[in-house]
């Protein structure tokens, strides 16, 4: 999950 | 019209003048365009029913699966009135002879490929956005979490499809059948373009940023 951590914090933001 | 709702805005390539014209300035130029686009198309893929609903782990699985094919689908479905030329954005038209300067001749003819089928047929915006959306929840990773969601998503997405088709072309009852059967191609084609981009990501001449490194990553 590390390596794909900008997938990762888009997906999470809530826009 | 949920879907043509949560399109994404338009994208411009905006390739820099500074840059001499030469095939590092193309694929700069794409690499950024598609950089950007990847982070419109988390945002759209959030918008479609039932995809933020899935866990975490499983959306960015659908995404690090299908991201090339959305991308391409893109450019395809822009370039649908355009001469042997791909649209990769309004400011970014590339012919067949610019393709084989860049090296991109062999990825160029293959989306152009993908293009006349979708010509012949006269694909609708309503069916692009569509298909992009089973291309997406289609994906095929090979690690979901939850395939009973997944499935959910693709039965919702189908269903869609389904409809339109039966409303708009009742006249042709196999239309949303052809539309599915060109999904191979779009696969294939893919899967080209992530190979050719790795292979330019390797001789590490072109500057990427790091969402799309981070995909192409998540292909090798």
């Amino acid at each position: 999950k590390e390596k794909h951590k900008i997938l990762h914090r888009l997906l999470q933001n809530s826009t | 019209s949920h879907l043509l709702g949560a399109e994404p805005e338009k994208v411009y390539a905006m390739p820099d003048p500074a840059l001499p014209d030469d095939d590092i300035k193309a694929l700069t130029t794409l690499c950024d365009l598609a950089d950007r686009e990847l982070v419109l198309n988390i945002g759209w893929a959030k918008h479609l029913p039932g995809f933020s609903s899935l866990s975490l782990p499983d959306q960015m699985r659908l995404l690090q699966s299908a991201w090339m094919e959305i991308l391409i689908l893109r450019v395809v479905f822009h370039s649908l009135d355009a001469q042997d030329s791909l649209v990769f954005a309004e400011d970014y038209v590339m012919d067949t002879e610019q393709a084989k300067r860049t090296g991109l001749l062999e990825l160029h003819v293959a989306i152009l490929q993908l293009v006349r089928k979708y010509r012949a047929m006269g694909l609708e915006r309503e069916e692009f956005v569509t298909l992009k959306a089973i291309a997406l929840a289609n994906s095929d990773s090979m690690h979901i979490e939850d395939v009973e969601a997944v499935q959910r998503l693709q039965d919702c997405v189908h269903e869609a499809l389904q409809d339109y088709e039966q409303h708009r072309h009742g006249d042709d009852p196999r239309r949303a059948g052809k539309l599915i059967m060109t999904l191979p191609l779009l696969r294939q084609t893919s899967a080209k373009a992530v190979q050719y981009f790795c292979s330019i990501k390797q001789d590490g001449r072109i500057p990427m940023h790091k969402l799309f490194l981070e995909l192409l990553e998540a292909n090798t």
